[in-house]
């Protein structure tokens, strides 16, 4: 309790830096393979030239994601938690200090593959988007409840793969609307395009400063 | 550290547990959704007739797998931890006292879905095993490698979305031996049925008990 308290200290910390640089946070949270990083490369490649972008990785181990990133200069840093299981707001904090992040960026923060432990630590993002692939089944919202009930914006990925699944699309929006009612969401597949430029006019609507 | 350590101690009492009883457990492990409760489905339907049976499920929320498992009339439990990321030994040894497995039974537990904090808590089981599917990428053993260094079967599950993928199950089975040379693997498809038969035998090789 003690521990979430701190961090909660931190992440209002976060909020406010990021609000005085009219910087728009977002945490990205999965389980672990359900695309937060390919949707970070397409985003990257998409709207790279028209917009500042910073990432922050978070990792247990390797710089794989980082490594990702980095191939389309983008500032990136990895941060990795050895046996940790989520983020924490002191962790967002130094990387930032790292970063320096101009006014009017996007931040970008890619949480450890973890369904349960990063709900319970604010970052002090904007937004918290929830990526499920459609290949883990429908129940997941139900299962693990406080990452839906957390977050704002739920991305359905792999759509691509739909003709090959014994797949119920309906039925998770259903069951993620039974545990937030207010969650949006956009349907789409980092591999084939799909639902993209979706994702990209959520995006933008969501820019803490005028573009 | 205090409490790994008492989870050590209360895991050693369950594995003299099922010593005594010559009971052969397993812990399933996985991200969510790659299909544990899909392979415990499968192989009650094929060996439920010829072997006792128990299962311990756990999730944060929910009875739906205890209750896909309950189809098959074998005893289970399900465990609900609320916030909690991972089972631990006590849980396994109160759900165990509530199951009164008899001698020369095979326990499965399944484990919350989750790739990290399960790794660091020994329940006392014979043996771990880590499900991955063919969708999550092959770097996930270098990336949650606790979990992989500490099971010795690691079934590489969903071969049948192989066709629709960019997938290289050969770095993937690289990546894991670079983390755990021992580990064993096994490929299947807990939807088409390929490989479960591997898989049965392995299982039977394990047996405590003589069939
Ligand atoms: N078929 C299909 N595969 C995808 C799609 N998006 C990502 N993948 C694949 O899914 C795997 C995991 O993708 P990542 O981007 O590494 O997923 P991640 O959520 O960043 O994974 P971690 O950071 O390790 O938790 C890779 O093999 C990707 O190629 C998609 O839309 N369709
Ligand atoms: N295509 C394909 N889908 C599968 C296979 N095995 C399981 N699935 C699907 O994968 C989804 C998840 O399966 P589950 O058995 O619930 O996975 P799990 O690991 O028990 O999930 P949690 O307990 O919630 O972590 C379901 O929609 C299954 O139908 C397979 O071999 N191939
Ligand atoms: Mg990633
Ligand atoms: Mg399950
Ligand atoms: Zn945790
Ligand atoms: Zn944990």
């Amino acid at each position: 309790q003690d521990i979430l308290h701190k961090n909660n200290l931190l992440a209002a910390h976060n909020r406010g830096y990021f609000e005085a640089k009219e910087i728009t946070a977002f945490n990205l949270v999965s389980s672990p393979g359900s695309g937060k990083t390919a949707l970070l490369e397409c985003t990257l490649r998409d709207l790279g030239k028209e917009l500042d972008f910073y990432v922050i990785e978070g990792d247990q181990q390797t710089t794989n994601d980082a490594d990702r990133i980095a191939k389309f200069n983008i500032p990136v840093i990895q941060i990795n938690t050895g046996k940790g299981c989520h983020l924490d707001a002191t962790m967002v904090k130094d990387a930032l200090a790292e970063l320096k992040p101009k006014d009017h960026s996007v931040v970008f923060i890619e949480n450890i593959g973890n369904l349960v432990c990063p709900s319970m630590f604010d970052l002090g993002e904007q937004k918290r988007i929830v990526i499920i692939s459609v290949t883990e089944g429908e129940d997941k919202p139900l299962k693990y409840p406080d990452m839906f009930a957390g977050s704002q914006l739920c991305i359905i990925n792999k759509i691509d793969l739909l003709p090959y699944l014994k797949f119920d699309l309906q039925k998770l929006i259903e069951y993620a609307r039974r545990i937030n009612p207010k969650l949006e969401f956009i349907e789409l597949s980092c591999s084939s395009g799909a639902g993209l430029d979706q994702w990209y006019a959520w995006l933008k609507r969501q820019f803490a400063f005028s573009e």
